[in-house]
């Protein structure tokens, strides 16, 4: 599994809307001080609700609307899209409708929590829609994206909210989906600038349930 | 759960040490403070880097702190694997022998995980498989360029 | 007092405009809290680097937090004097062009103080004077090797 | 006024006694990884009483000291001197006994504290010894140095002392005449590896105060 593709709309210093594409192995992002490059990170973290603002170091979600959207418009939306290639998941770590699984043969294990279509298992080949649910075609079972959309209005107030493949959802289900992907707010596998150290700075407890998360 | 926790921290310790013996050319490993009852306390890290004496780890120097740290997470994904890391000038403290050393090692561990690292230095841009460049001419916004280092060809 | 503290203030901060300008492109100044009375309040940095609207400091790049902070540094030297200056991988966030932009700075203000610099970077290096090579073999101390840049002699 | 040379016994990485010559303007140091770059300027900071043992990087005093000195003996000691070249100081910056002085005609404007022979004003050819206090005489003037010595026992109780061109002073007689040659310990003039951002992150309180501390 791997990201495909991140798009940013009017996110921090991105205007318009750029499609950064993302092959698997190994790519590095360079450029001059005070390009985007960690902005690109704060993308990744934002669409897949892994920090908080400060994270993104935004002092609040508003201010990671491009500056020049914000100023023009009474509402003003940034949003941030990131597509996985999932061809190498096996399905049932996707979780989907009951009728999906069934439909599939392969009930999920522990779905307690009722995602809406959060996922297109891989032999899919029809939207299934007998409760309304459409689940959206383009993604052949091989794609799955997430975005989150920011709004802002000229006053300041602000929404967020997250769609995975098209469909709406919470920020838990979300993460219910990621953590099945190996994808975690807490985890280590987004470092970012300047804290590399931090692993070395925190105290041994904190430490501690790094493993502990992971057992 | 101490059970789970005991073969988890095992196993992280073996990928451990292997890890930092060759990013950082000496021994380390990972040590409770209560063996016996893991969660009483907490987890510390053994380093002597080059076969220095142990230290404590805040005397260490900027690159060895970044290389030990860095062992740490690698040990992590060889035992829980994430589908990509992304790192933000995680070099930024090391020479140019330890910043190819780790470019090598990420290029090892890409075989099995997508890793997107954002960094400024020549070794690690050398090494990578090919190169998004970002810039920001003054008064426009964030421009994105794709160079393919394989197939050497610019794209986009 | 406070009109020891507004001369001091001041002068400060005609010397962080003009450092900022030319460190960073683009303008920078500070800013009290409260002008009327200083002391309810505290010191802001206001930075456009290269000419970027202002955004709160937090969400400056690594590379213009430093080039910010250091345009501070040398606006308190002018200021007041220190008879050294000892700088330890300031460098570490910037692309090669900001570390020669600050590497010529320093040569500039080393004209009136000595600058001890350690640092890994290229253009700093060849922007010194001189450079002390500083290194330890496996199980040995370290050991102090000085390069006359100038003189282009090794020497001790 | 600047650092000539800065000599380190038993410091940290210095096994043995290590001289570190400096000369006016722009030196840069630069080396691998881990081969002591940074415990140079920890020594200065040491010498000075710039810092405390957290700021060199040590959880106390005792692991300043090279551990193979201290393996091996009852007592281990570890000193650094800075030594600089005032020469193109004015004399009424030099902290001596009154004596010393009025005997060259600036006295100096507040010297309450009564240090002991700090210094040695420029003209002076010979020693001053009228109170047993000898100022020794290869300081033609040009030199002033400080030592710092931190001896430590096997059971790892600890002394450290001062000594300004090898008398005997206190901590607070020493930044005395630090302040008067403007080196402070809360002073920005050495950025430690890490911290050079830290301007940026501080409170904007803390950021002022460093301005009232100049004024
Ligand atoms: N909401 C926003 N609108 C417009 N620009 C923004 C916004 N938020 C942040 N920026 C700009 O993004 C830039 C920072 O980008 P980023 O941190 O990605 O740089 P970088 O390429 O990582 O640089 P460095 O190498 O110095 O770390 C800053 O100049 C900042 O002004
Ligand atoms: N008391 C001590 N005895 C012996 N060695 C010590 C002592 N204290 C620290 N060291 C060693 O000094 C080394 C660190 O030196 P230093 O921090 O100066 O490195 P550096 O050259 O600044 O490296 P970097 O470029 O990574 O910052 C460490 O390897 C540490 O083990
Ligand atoms: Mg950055
Ligand atoms: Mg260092």
């Amino acid at each position: 599994m791997h990201i495909k593709h991140v798009e940013l709309s009017h996110f921090k210093s991105f205007g318009g809307t750029t499609a950064v594409p993302l092959l698997p192995g190994f790519t590095v992002i360079s450029g001059p001080n005070g390009s985007g490059k960690s902005n690109i990170l704060d993308a990744l973290l934002f669409a897949l609700g892994l920090a908080s603002s400060k994270g993104m170091r935004a002092d609040r979600l508003p201010d990671l609307v491009n500056q020049n959207h914000i100023g023009r418009r009474a509402t003003a939306e940034a949003s941030v899209t990131v597509t996985f290639d999932i061809s190498d998941v096996p399905p049932e770590l996707l979780m989907g409708d009951e009728e999906d699984a069934s439909a599939n043969g392969t009930a999920a294990p522990s779905d307690d929590a009722q995602p809406p279509a959060a996922a297109v298992a891989a032999d899919t080949t029809q939207p299934i829609s007998e409760d309304g649910k459409v689940v959206p075609l383009p993604c052949q079972g091989k794609e799955w994206s997430v975005t989150r959309r920011l709004r802002v209005t000229s006053q300041g107030t602000y929404t967020s909210s997250y769609a995975i493949n098209g469909v709406p959802c919470t920020l838990s289900e979300l993460h219910e989906q990621l953590q099945r992907f190996r994808i975690y707010p807490e985890g280590y596998n987004v470092v970012l600038q300047g804290d590399v150290t931090s692993i070395i700075s925190m105290n041994a407890r904190e430490r501690r349930e790094i493993i502990d998360e992971l057992a | 759960r101490q059970h789970a926790f005991q073969e988890a921290f095992d196993a992280v310790n073996e990928n451990f040490k292997a890890i930092f013996a060759q990013l950082s050319d000496g021994d380390g490993y990972l040590q409770l403070d209560d063996p016996q009852s893991p969660f009483n306390g907490g987890l510390n890290l053994v380093a002597h880097p080059k076969g220095k004496p142990v230290r404590r780890l805040a005397s260490m120097s900027g690159g060895e702190k970044s290389l030990t740290a860095l062992s740490f997470i690698f040990a992590l994904q060889r035992y829980r694997p994430s589908p990509f890391y992304a790192f933000d000038e995680v070099d930024m403290f090391l020479d140019g022998a330890n910043v190819e050393r780790l470019s090598k090692m990420i290029k090892h561990q890409a075989q099995q995980a997508q890793f997107i690292v954002v960094s400024l230095r020549r070794p690690m841009i050398e090494a990578a498989q090919r190169t998004i460049g970002v810039t920001q001419a003054r008064g426009a916004y964030t421009q994105v360029l794709g160079i393919n280092l394989e197939a050497k060809s610019a794209s986009m």
